[in-house]
C-alpha cells in the first residue's frame, strides 16, 4: 500500500546521518511502487519522484553545512516526507481554489457539467446548485441529458430536494434545451445556470460535437470536468481529450468518501494545468466542499 | 550494437510501461515482468515475439479461471442474480441488458427495483423494463431493499418466472452499514427461495484503477460473489485491473459491457480481452 511505501522509505533513511544519493534513491524505489498503486500516471510517478531527489539533495547541502558543530534540526526521513508532502501540495494547487469565473454583472453566470459516464455529474450539478442558493445565488438547474433513462427524473427530484428549479424540455435537443434555459435565466434574472449534460466518450465524436455546440451556442464562463476519485491510467487521456475539445475551467473530484488514493487526480492537474476545484465526499446533496490539496496529499502518501 | 542484455532491458520497459498504463498495477506487473526475465535470462525466449507470446499467454492463464457454466447453480427456476457494485458502475443499465438477452432466448424475466435510496432508481428501471419488454417488480414507497428482493423472488417462483434479475443501490465498500444492507438483501432472496442468489455479480468500471481490488476484497467478503461484469470497455481504458483483481480473488469474469444500449452486452471472451489490453 502507499503507506507501507512511505513507511518503508521512512525507515531507510531513519537514523541515516549522513543522507547519500544512494539512500535517496532507496527511499524513492518505494515509493514509486506504492505512488502507481494509488493510481498516479507514470510519467507524472517520474517527474514527481525526479523533483523530490532534486528537492533532497539541494537540503543535503544545506543540512550538512548547518549540522557543522551542531544537532540537524530535522531528520533525513522527517525531511524526506516534508519533501513529499510539498511536492504533492504544490502540484495540485491553483491561485483560485473553489472560485468559478462570474459572468459580466447582468447575466447569470453559467457551469456546464461534463465527463465520463456514472462519474457524478447529476449529483454534483444539484449539490452544487445547493452550495451556491446557500451563498445567496439564484439557481437555476438545466437538464440536458435527454438520453439515459429518467435522467430528467433524477436531476428533477434532486432539485426539489435543494429547492432549485430544474428546466426541461423533453421534445428538444440538449443544445436547444441549454439555449432555452439560458434564455429563461435572463428573463428571471437568475444568478447561476447548471446544464447537467450526459455522460459521453471522449471519443464520441458526435456526442463531444455536442457538448462544442452547446459551448458555442451559450458561452460557458465554467465548464467543469466531473471525474470518480477511483479513476485509473486513463483518467490523464479522458481530461485531455476533453480540455482539447472544450477547454475546462475545472475538475470536480467525486467519491472522495471512499477508500481510492485518488492518485490520477494529480496526472491531471499536473499535466493539463486544470484546477481541482471540487471535492464530492457523499451521496447526499450537502456533501461537496472545496478541494483542499494538503488534505489530499496526505490521502496520497497515506 | 546493443548486446542482449541491452534489448532485453528495453524490451521489459515497454512491456511494463504498457502494463502499468493499461491499469494492470505494480505488483501483478512486477510478478509478470519477472517471470519473462527468467526465462531470458534462461535464453528460454528467443525473440521479442515470442516475449510477447508468452506475456500473452501468462496473462490468459491468470484469467482463466475454471468455473461452472453460468447460472448453473440454480437446480431448478427461478434463476436468481443479484447485481452489486460501487456507484456508477453500470448495475442498473447492465441489468437490463442481461434481462434482454434471456427475453431474447424465451424466457420469462422478473426485475427487482431494489434501489430505493437513489432520486428516480426505480423510474430509471423500469423504462428499462419497457424497453426490453420484461416486468419489473418495485415496492411501495419507503421500503427496504431486502424487502423488494424477498417480495420479487417469491413472486418469481409463485408465477414461475425463469429468471430473476434484482438492481441494487451503489455504495462504496468502505461503508459499513451500506455493505451490512447488501448482505440482508442478500439473504433475503434466500429467504424466498433456498439457493437463491444463485450469481452475485459483481459491476466494475473498465476507468477503474487499483481501488478496484479493493472494491472486489470487500463485496467478496460480505457477500460471496460469483462473478464479475467489466463495463464501458467500449471506452478507451482497458480494464487491466481485473487481471489483479481475477489473479488474487479467481472471481470468472462473466459479461463486459460495450455500451449503453441494451444489446450492448457480451460474453466475456479472455483471447479478445488480453489482444485488446496489449494493442
Ligand atoms: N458515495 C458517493 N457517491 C456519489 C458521489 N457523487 C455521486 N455519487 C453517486 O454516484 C452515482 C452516479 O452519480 P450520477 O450523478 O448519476 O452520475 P452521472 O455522471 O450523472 O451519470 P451519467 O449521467 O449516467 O453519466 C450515484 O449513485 C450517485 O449517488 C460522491 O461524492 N460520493
Ligand atoms: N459507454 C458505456 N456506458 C455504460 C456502460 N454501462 C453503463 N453505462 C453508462 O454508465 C452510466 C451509469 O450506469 P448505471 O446503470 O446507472 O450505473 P449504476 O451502477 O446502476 O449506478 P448507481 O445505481 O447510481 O450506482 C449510464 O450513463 C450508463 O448508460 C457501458 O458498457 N458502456
Ligand atoms: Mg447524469
Ligand atoms: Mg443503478
Amino acid at each position: 500500500t502507499l503507506t507501507e511505501g512511505f513507511r518503508k522509505a521512512r525507515q531507510k533513511l531513519t537514523g541515516v546521518a549522513e543522507l547519500t544519493e544512494a539512500d535517496i534513491e532507496a527511499a524513492l524505489r518505494d515509493v514509486r511502487l506504492s505512488l502507481l498503486e494509488a493510481d498516479v500516471e507514470l510519467n507524472v510517478t517520474r517527474r514527481f519522484l525526479g523533483r523530490v531527489k532534486e528537492k533532497m539533495l539541494g537540503q543535503v547541502v544545506k543540512l550538512r553545512a548547518e549540522s557543522q558543530g551542531k544537532k540537524a534540526t530535522i531528520t533525513p526521513d522527517q525531511l524526506f516526507v516534508k519533501a513529499c508532502q510539498e511536492e504533492l501540495v504544490a502540484m495540485m494547487s491553483s491561485p483560485d481554489g473553489a472560485q468559478l469565473t462570474e459572468a459580466p454583472k447582468g447575466t447569470p453566470t453559467i457551469v456546464m457539467m461534463v465527463g465520463l459516464q456514472g462519474q457524478g455529474k447529476t449529483t454534483t450539478s444539484a449539490k452544487l446548485a445547493k452550495l451556491l442558493t446557500e451563498e445567496g445565488k439564484k439557481v437555476l438547474l438545466v437538464a440536458a441529458d435527454l438520453q439515459r433513462p429518467a435522467a430528467v427524473e433524477q436531476l428533477t427530484v434532486l432539485g426539489q430536494k435543494v429547492n432549485v428549479p430544474v428546466f426541461s424540455a423533453p421534445n428538444s435537443t440538449p443544445v436547444e434545451v441549454c439555449r432555452r434555459a439560458l434564455a429563461l435565466a435572463k428573463v428571471q434574472k437568475k444568478d447561476v445556470v447548471i446544464f447537467d449534460t450526459a455522460g459521453r466518450l471522449a471519443i464520441d465524436t458526435v456526442l463531444m460535437d455536442e457538448l462544442r455546440a452547446i459551448k458555442s451556442e451559450t458561452k460557458p464562463q465554467n465548464i467543469l470536468l466531473v471525474v470518480n476519485a477511483a479513476i485509473g491510467q486513463n483518467a490523464l487521456a479522458t481530461a485531455t481529450a476533453f480540455h482539447d475539445t472544450l477547454g475546462l475551467t475545472g475538475i470536480a473530484l467525486t467519491m472522495l468518501d471512499g477508500d481510492a488514493r485518488g492518485g490520477a487526480a494529480l496526472a491531471i492537474r499536473e499535466v493539463t494545468g486544470i484546477p481541482i476545484r471540487y471535492a464530492g465526499v457523499g451521496e447526499s446533496l450537502d456533501k461537496l466542499e472545496a478541494f483542499r490539496p494538503d488534505g489530499m496529499a496526505s490521502r496520497i502518501l497515506g | 550494437f546493443s548486446g542482449k542484455k541491452e534489448i532485453d532491458a528495453a524490451l521489459l520497459e515497454d512491456i511494463e510501461e504498457t502494463l502499468l498504463t493499461g491499469d494492470v498495477g505494480a505488483a501483478t506487473t512486477k510478478r509478470l515482468v519477472d517471470a519473462l526475465r527468467d526465462r531470458l535470462d534462461r535464453n528460454d525466449l528467443a525473440d521479442s515475439e515470442r516475449v510477447w507470446e508468452a506475456l500473452r499467454e501468462d496473462s490468459r492463464r491468470i484469467l482463466s479461471v475454471d468455473s461452472p457454466g453460468f447460472g448453473s447453480a440454480a437446480k431448478q427456476s427461478p434463476l436468481v442474480i443479484l447485481m452489486v457494485g460501487v456507484n456508477g458502475a453500470g448495475k442498473t443499465t447492465t441489468t437490463a441488458k442481461l434481462a434482454g438477452r434471456y427475453k431474447q432466448a424465451g424466457q420469462k424475466v422478473l426485475l427487482a427495483a431494489a434501489d430505493t435510496f437513489r432520486a428516480a432508481a426505480v423510474q430509471q428501471l423500469e423504462m428499462w423494463g419497457q424497453r426490453v419488454g420484461v416486468t419489473v417488480h418495485k415496492a411501495k414507497d419507503g421500503a427496504k431493499p431486502s424487502a423488494v428482493v424477498y417480495e420479487a423472488v417469491a413472486r418469481g417462483v409463485a408465477e414461475g418466472f425463469d429468471v430473476v434479475i434484482a438492481d441494487t443501490a451503489g455504495r462504496l465498500q468502505n461503508k459499513a452499514p451500506l455493505m451490512e444492507e447488501l448482505r440482508k438483501t442478500r439473504d433475503a432472496a434466500g429467504k424466498a427461495c433456498p439457493g437463491a442468489p444463485h450469481e452475485v455479480l459483481l459491476v466494475l468500471d473498465a476507468v477503474t484503477g487499483q481501488n478496484a481490488l479493493s472494491q472486489a476484497k470487500e463485496f467478496r467478503e460480505a457477500l460471496d460473489v460469483t462473478g464479475v461484469v467489466l463495463t464501458k470497455l467500449d471506452g478507451t481504458a482497458k480494464g487491466g485491473v481485473i487481471l489483479a483483481v481475477v489473479d488474487e480473488f479467481k472471481l470468472p469474469v462473466r459479461f463486459i459491457g460495450v455500451g449503453e444500449k441494451a444489446d450492448d452486452l457480451r460474453d466475456f471472451d479472455t483471447a479478445e480481452f488480453i489482444e485488446a489490453l496489449f494493442s
